[in-house]
C-alpha cells in the first residue's frame, strides 16, 4: 500500500510505500489516550507474482477499535462489521446506511466509501476501490484527528503532530519526468524523488492528483523506527 | 375404476397454476369434467385457498360457453342472493376449513355428454416469516384425475436464494418422481404432475393418494436491505436487513388461569411456556402474571432472564394450576404498570422494547367486564408505549375484542387453535415476536413524489419477516427519489437510505412479461384494501365510512373478493331464481356461534343444509 502525509504547513505531501507480503497487519494508528486504533491487513493484487519488485498490495482489512467504547469495526471488501462489546452487527457495502449511537456514527454510503466519526474531533473515511469482483482493496483517510493525543502513533498517526522537513538540492533523477532531492526530515537526510499519487475520497475511480516527494525503502528514515516495528498480529 | 370413472363423472383435469412475482401470487385453479352418464348428473368443483388470498374471478364453461364472474358491492348481490336462498337454491359456499384455508365449493347440474370447465382465481401477497415465503396449497382430489398438475412459476428480481417444496402425501418414490422443483438466478419453478398410477393408493385401489398439504417454501437474495420494485408508475419497497443484533425484550405474560382452562389446555400452556423459557435470551426481562378472578404475579417487578431466574421461572410455571373466573381488565392493567415502572425506574436496558402478550380461553366475566371498557382502559394505560398481543385459545371467546384490542395497542392477536399441536402454535407465535431487529421502524419518502402509499410505520421488525410498502409515483416520468428507513437498533439507531432511479428500476423489471404486467399496481391495491380492512375494524362512524368506501371502490376496480364484495356468476338466459353461492367467512365466522345471532344467518351455514342443486347455474362468490 502507498501512503500519503500531507503537510498543510508546507503545502506539500510526502509520499512511501511499504511492501510486505500478504496478509500482514499493520499498525496505522494507535492512541493509548483516546484507546482509538486503526490497523491494516495486506492483500496481493490479482496478478500473482513473487517478486516482490513488481507485486502490488494493498489494504484488503481495516480494523478500527475504540477499547474505551468497547467498540470495534472490521472493513472488508465484502461487509462491514460493528461490535459494541461481544454484539455484531453487519452491513454490506450494497447499504446507504447510517448508525448512530452516543459518540459515534457510522455511514456507508453504497459501493463508495463509509466514514467512521468519534464524536467532534475524529473522523476516518475508508474507500472502497472496486476492482474486480474478489479483488477490490479498501482506502483509509484520516479528515480530522485534532481530538486525537499527542501519543498518538501508528504509520499514520506518528504524523498527526507538526513535524518539520527541508527539501533541497532538486536534481535530475533515473526517471527524467521525476526529479530527485535532499531531505532533511527527523534529523534524517534523504534522497526523495518527486511522484504523485492519487487521494480518492472524493471520486473513487478517477481520484485526485496529489504531488508528493517519495520516500524510497519503505519509508525509512521517514517513519519512526522502520517498517516492521508496524506489524502486528490482530487486525483488531 | 378406469380412468377415474366415478358414478358416470369423469373429472379429467385439473391443474393449479400459479404465478408469483415478487411475493404476490396469482393462482388459476381449473378443473375439467365430463359427464359420461345417459342422464344428467351433478358435478361438483372444491377448491381450498388460504384465508389470505383474495378471489378474484370464477368462471364456469359449459359446452364451451363461458360464463364470466362480476364483481358486485356486497350489499347490492346480497339482494339477489337472498331472493335465491329463501327458495333453497344455493350452491356455491366458501366456508372455513382448518386453520389456514378456505374451502370454496360449487356444483352444477351437466347434461348427458356435457363438459364443464370450472375455473377460480385468486391473488396473495405471501409474506415473509422465520426467513421464509410459504404457499399453501390443499390437495384433495375426489377422484383419480387423467391430468393432475401443479405448476407454479416463481419470478424475483432480487433473485432466488433458496426454494423448496413439500406435499405431506408424497410417501414413496413412486409419487416423489413426479415432483420437480428448480431455481436459477431469478426464476423458480415446481411442478408436480402425477400419473393415474401415481395417484392410486394401492395398484388396484380407485382412491386417490393425494391428499394433504402441498407447501412451496421460497425465499431471494438479499445483497442489499431493501429493494424497490416499479412497474407502470406504481412501486414497492421491500425491506428486511440482515445481520443486525437483537433488541431485547422486556416481555410479560399474561395468562388465564380460569376454570375452562382446566385440563389439556392448562397443560398445553405450562409446555409452552416451559419450551419458550428456553429460548428466552440472556438480555431480556420477564414475568408471569396469572388471572382468574384474581390477579397473582410470579415477582413483583420484571427479572433478568439470567439462568438462575429462569430455573425458579420453570418451576413457576409447573405450579400454575387453572381456578375460577376472568378478569381480564385487571391483569392486563397490572401487566402494564408493571412495565411502565420498569422504565421509569430504568430497571429494563434503555435500548429495550416492552411487549405483553396475553393468553386466554374466554370473555371477561370477573370485575370490569364490558369489552369496551376494557379497551378503553388498556389504550389508555399503554398510551402507545408498547405492544399488546392477545391470544385466543380455542372457540369459546369473542375473537374481535381481542383482536381489536391487540391492533389498537401497536399488536396482533392470533388465534390458538385447540388441538394437540396447541402447545407448538403459542410457541410458534412467541418465536415470530422473539427477535426483533429494529423498533420504531418508519418508512419515508419525498412528499412530492409518493402518493397512496401503503402503511409505513412499524412498532416492530423482526428477523426473518419483511416490510413492505408500495404507493403510486405522483409523476412517471421523474428520473429518482430517496427512501429512508429509519429505526432504532439494539445498539443504535439506523437510518437505511435508498436511492431509487426510476429508470433503471423500470428496466430492470421488463421482465415482468414473464409473468403478468401490472402486478405491482395489484399487488399495492391488495395491500392496500388489506391494510383498509384492518383499520376499519377499530374506527368509528365516520372514519368508518370512509375506510369502508375506499376499500370498496379498491375492490370493485381490482376485482377483490372482499369482506365488502360478493362475485356474481350469471348465466345469462337463467332467472334469478337460479343461482348458487359462495361465502368468504372472516375469523369473526369461528367464534361463539351463540354469542353472535346475526352469524346464523350467514349463507354459509343457514343454506348449505337446504341446498337444492340447481337446473341452471347462477354462481355467486362472496366475501364475509
Amino acid at each position: 500500500p502507498h501512503f500519503i502525509i500531507q503537510v498543510p504547513e508546507k503545502d506539500d505531501a510526502i509520499c512511501f510505500n511499504i511492501d510486505e507480503d500478504p496478509g500482514t497487519v499493520l499498525s496505522l494508528i494507535q492512541d493509548p489516550v483516546t484507546g482509538l486504533s486503526v490497523n491494516g491487513q495486506i492483500i496481493g493484487d490479482k496478478r500473482d507474482s513473487s517478486n516482490s519488485n513488481t507485486r502490488k498490495t494493498y489494504f484488503g482489512k481495516l480494523g478500527i477499535t475504540n477499547a474505551q467504547m468497547d467498540f470495534r469495526i472490521e472493513v472488508t471488501t465484502e461487509k462491514i462489521t460493528l461490535w459494541n462489546g461481544v454484539v455484531p452487527t453487519t452491513l454490506s457495502w450494497l447499504d446507504t446506511v447510517t448508525v448512530t449511537q452516543d459518540g459515534l456514527s457510522v455511514t456507508i454510503n453504497r459501493k463508495k466509501n463509509m466514514v467512521i466519526s468519534f464524536g467532534r474531533g475524529v473522523t476516518f473515511v475508508v474507500v472502497l476501490h472496486r476492482v474486480w469482483k474478489k479483488h477490490d482493496f479498501l482506502g483509509f483517510y484520516v479528515v480530522d484527528s485534532h481530538r486525537m493525543s499527542a501519543q498518538t502513533h501508528g504509520l499514520l498517526g506518528q504524523f498527526f503532530h507538526p513535524f518539520d522537513f527541508e527539501v533541497s538540492d532538486v536534481h535530475p533523477g533515473s526517471d527524467p519526468t521525476k526529479p530527485d532531492a535532499i531531505m532533511v526530515v527527523k534529523n534524517h537526510q534523504l534522497t526523495v524523488t518527486r511522484g504523485s499519487q492519487k487521494d480518492y475520497r472524493k471520486d473513487t475511480s478517477v481520484g485526485m492528483k496529489v504531488n508528493c516527494w517519495f520516500v524510497h525503502n519503505n519509508g525509512e528514515g521517514l517513519i519512526d523506527g522502520v517498517h516492521t516495528d508496524y506489524i502486528v498480529s490482530n487486525l483488531l | 375404476l378406469p380412468e377415474g370413472l366415478v358414478d358416470g363423472i369423469e373429472v379429467y383435469s385439473t391443474k393449479i397454476n400459479s404465478k408469483v412475482t415478487s411475493r404476490f401470487a396469482h393462482n388459476v385453479i381449473t378443473t375439467r369434467a365430463v359427464n359420461h352418464a345417459e342422464e344428467a348428473k351433478e358435478i361438483f368443483f372444491d377448491a381450498e385457498l388460504p384465508k389470505t388470498g383474495f378471489i378474484t374471478n370464477f368462471t364456469l364453461t359449459i359446452d364451451g360457453v363461458t360464463y364470466p364472474g362480476n364483481i358486485k358491492e356486497k350489499e347490492v348481490a346480497k339482494k339477489q342472493y337472498e331472493k335465491a336462498v329463501s327458495q333453497g337454491k344455493t350452491a356455491g359456499l366458501v366456508k372455513a376449513s382448518g386453520r389456514k384455508l378456505e374451502k370454496f365449493t360449487v356444483s352444477v347440474n351437466v347434461a348427458a355428454g356435457s363438459k364443464v370447465t370450472f375455473e377460480l382465481t385468486y391473488e396473495e401477497l405471501l409474506k415473509r416469516n422465520k426467513g421464509k415465503y410459504e404457499m399453501y396449497l390443499k390437495i384433495q382430489p375426489k377422484q383419480l384425475v387423467k391430468h393432475f398438475e401443479i405448476d407454479v412459476h416463481i419470478f424475483e428480481p432480487q433473485g432466488i436464494s433458496t426454494l423448496d417444496a413439500e406435499a405431506s402425501f408424497i410417501t414413496n418414490d413412486l409419487l416423489g418422481s413426479a415432483l420437480t422443483k428448480s431455481f436459477s438466478g431469478q426464476k423458480g419453478h415446481v411442478s408436480f404432475k402425477p400419473s393415474l398410477d401415481q395417484q392410486r393408493s394401492c395398484p388396484t385401489c380407485t382412491d386417490s393418494l393425494l391428499n394433504g398439504d402441498f407447501t412451496v417454501t421460497y425465499d431471494v437474495n438479499r445483497e442489499s436491505p431493501g429493494d424497490v420494485q416499479i412497474v407502470n408508475g406504481y412501486f414497492v419497497h421491500f425491506f428486511a436487513p440482515q445481520g443486525l443484533p437483537v433488541v431485547p425484550k422486556n416481555v410479560v405474560f399474561v395468562i388465564d388461569v380460569s376454570g375452562s382452562m382446566s385440563g389439556r389446555k392448562i397443560q398445553q400452556t405450562r409446555d409452552a411456556l416451559l419450551k419458550i423459557l428456553e429460548d428466552v435470551k440472556k438480555d431480556d426481562y420477564l414475568n408471569f402474571i396469572l388471572f382468574s378472578g384474581y390477579v397473582t404475579t410470579w415477582k413483583d417487578q420484571l427479572v433478568q432472564a439470567t439462568p438462575e431466574n429462569l430455573q425458579e421461572a420453570k418451576t413457576f410455571v409447573k405450579s400454575i394450576r387453572d381456578q375460577g373466573s376472568t378478569n381480564i381488565n385487571d391483569a392486563l392493567l397490572r401487566a402494564i404498570h408493571m412495565l411502565n415502572k420498569a422504565q421509569e425506574e430504568h430497571r429494563v436496558p434503555e435500548r429495550s422494547t416492552s411487549i405483553i402478550i396475553m393468553l386466554t380461553d374466554g370473555d371477561a366475566n370477573t370485575g370490569e367486564s364490558r369489552p369496551e371498557k376494557i379497551r378503553e382502559n388498556v389504550r389508555n394505560a399503554i398510551e402507545g408505549k408498547f405492544s399488546l398481543y392477545n391470544l385466543g385459545f380455542g372457540r369459546n371467546l369473542d375473537y374481535s375484542f381481542l383482536e381489536s384490542m391487540a391492533l389498537e395497542n401497536q399488536g396482533l392477536a392470533r388465534r390458538i387453535y385447540e388441538d394437540s399441536d396447541a402447545d407448538l402454535q403459542l410457541q410458534g407465535f412467541y418465536e415470530e415476536v422473539a427477535n426483533p431487529l429494529l423498533t420504531s421502524v418508519k418508512v419515508e419518502y419525498p412528499d412530492n413524489a409518493i402518493q397512496d402509499l401503503t402503511q409505513n410505520s412499524y412498532q416492530h421488525f423482526y428477523d426473518g419477516s419483511e416490510i413492505v410498502v408500495a404507493g403510486r409515483l405522483v409523476d412517471e416520468d421523474m428520473n429518482n427519489f430517496k427512501a429512508d428507513v429509519k429505526g432504532h437498533g439494539a445498539l443504535s439507531d439506523l437510518v437505511y437510505t435508498k436511492e431509487v432511479d426510476v429508470k433503471e428500476a423500470e428496466k430492470a423489471l421488463k421482465e415482468q412479461d414473464y409473468i403478468f404486467g401490472n402486478f405491482i399496481e395489484r399487488l399495492w391495491a391488495y395491500l392496500t384494501i388489506e391494510q383498509l380492512l384492518e383499520k376499519r375494524k377499530n374506527a368509528q362512524s365516520e372514519e368508518k365510512e370512509n375506510l369502508t368506501a375506499q376499500a370498496l371502490d379498491l375492490s370493485l376496480k381490482y376485482h377483490f373478493v372482499t369482506p365488502l364484495t360478493s362475485m356474481v356468476v350469471t348465466k345469462p338466459e337463467d332467472n334469478e331464481n337460479q343461482m348458487a353461492f359462495a361465502d368468504k367467512p372472516g375469523e369473526d365466522a369461528e367464534g361463539k356461534p351463540s354469542q353472535h345471532p346475526a352469524r346464523s344467518a350467514t349463507p354459509s351455514t343457514a343454506y348449505q343444509v337446504r341446498y337444492q342443486p340447481p337446473q341452471n347455474p347462477y354462481y355467486y362468490v362472496d366475501g364475509d
